[in-house]
């Protein structure tokens, strides 16, 4: 279970300089690749960055033995449901969380790792039929889930010790919350994208989970999915992706967008398309976005990179020979991006 | 408040809309 070390190979044609691959990360007893992250762990008085691959029946924590080279610390042993997601938690060490679930997530779990007392320990943090979570700053989780017509929008606190202190309840909206976003610099405010795409914007804190404005995004591109957001000058910046976006003859094959919301007036402006690169088929399957840098997993099996500043692609990993790319994440910190293949290879690159 | 092609914007809307909301 140690990974082999590479010499980074530049990628030949568009994007090169651009991607390094570094290390290549294979669970030999998993087949497939359903989520990998970063995490920070703390132990003896240093810090690493470490790797979480996920696979539907475990969750591995790789370590960095030397530089390019990782070994696997520790492996979680999930029950029967299978693991669909990881949810991690920014700015934070030692705790990761996970969902659970079939079709839709069923339980969020939180996973920690203290290596000093042998504490690899894992705990339910929240179980219903949970529509979308995300893990923010401040050890916190929030979470849309729905029970019959009723929706609950939930806000989680944990503790260092992983144990999930009282929750905040903020003020659904009438639609379902599909995704969500924290408003990068202000702690307080929080953003979502709902079913029949329109962006809520929630004032969350200690008192009060006031709704504050509900904003629609616009016909031409539906189930828009939030994946960042910032103020900026009195505008709120939000960065959307567009899984079902029609091609057209101005914009090409959408894939990213920023748009500028005024939450004063509700009105909205599209600021910068990121489009497929040109004689890329098929269309945008998922992606994960960090500062200014998107990237994305087509319909082809390719991964795209895009600089959203620019609204250009920047690199382009092909699918492989014997497997094609299914996950693109960002890592945590610096500038490394973690691609996952359908047989369970993660690959690390430098980006 | 400044006026733009979004209507009038304001850089404290966050603190002015959570005042405006119902609790």
């Amino acid at each position: 279970d140690v990974a082999e070390p590479l010499t980074p190979v530049p990628l030949g044609g568009l994007g090169e300089e651009s991607l390094q691959l570094v290390s290549k990360l294979k669970d030999s007893s998993s087949s497939c690749a359903v989520d990998v992250s970063t995490v920070w762990w703390e132990a003896a008085g240093s810090r690493e960055l470490c790797v979480v691959t996920a696979c539907e029946s475990s969750v591995c924590l790789w370590k960095p033995l030397a530089p390019d080279r990782w070994g696997k610390l520790y492996t979680w042993q999930l029950g029967d449901i299978p693991v669909i997601q990881i949810v991690p938690l920014p700015d934070t060490h030692n705790l990761v969380c996970i969902a659970l679930g079939d079709l839709e997530i069923g339980e969020i779990r939180w996973l920690l790792l203290y290596s000093e007392s042998d504490s690899f320990k894992q705990s339910l943090l929240k179980a219903g039929n949970i529509k979308a979570a995300l893990g923010l700053k401040g050890r916190r989780v929030v979470n849309s889930s729905r029970t019959g017509q009723e929706q609950q929008v939930e806000m989680l606190s944990l503790s260092e010790l992983g144990r999930s202190r009282d929750g905040q309840t903020l003020m659904p909206p009438e639609e379902t919350v599909l995704a969500f976003a924290e408003v990068e610099g202000m702690r307080e405010a929080l953003v979502g994208t709902t079913a029949v795409n329109s962006i809520v914007v929630w004032s969350v804190n200690l008192k009060t989970g006031q709704l504050l404005r509900k904003m629609h995004v616009g016909y031409s591109y539906p189930a828009s999915v939030c994946h960042r957001a910032y103020s900026d000058s009195g505008l709120l910046f939000v960065v959307l992706s567009h899984p079902h976006a029609k091609e057209s003859e101005s914009c090409g094959n959408p894939a990213f967008r920023v748009v500028a919301f005024n939450p004063k007036t509700a009105q909205s402006r599209g600021v910068m398309f990121s489009s497929l690169p040109p004689g890329q088929a098929g269309r945008y399957l998922e992606g994960d976005v960090r500062d200014a840098s998107a990237a994305a997993v087509l319909t082809s099996g390719a991964i795209a990179v895009w600089d959203l500043l620019l609204g250009q692609c920047t690199a382009l990993l092909p699918p492989g020979p014997q497997s094609s790319w299914a996950l693109a994440r960002w890592a945590t910190t610096g500038a490394c991006l973690l691609a996952g293949q359908r047989d369970g290879t993660v690959c690390l690159y430098r980006y | 408040c400044s006026e733009s092609d979004l209507g009038p914007i304001s850089l404290n809307w966050f603190e002015e809309l959570s005042a405006e909301a119902p609790p």
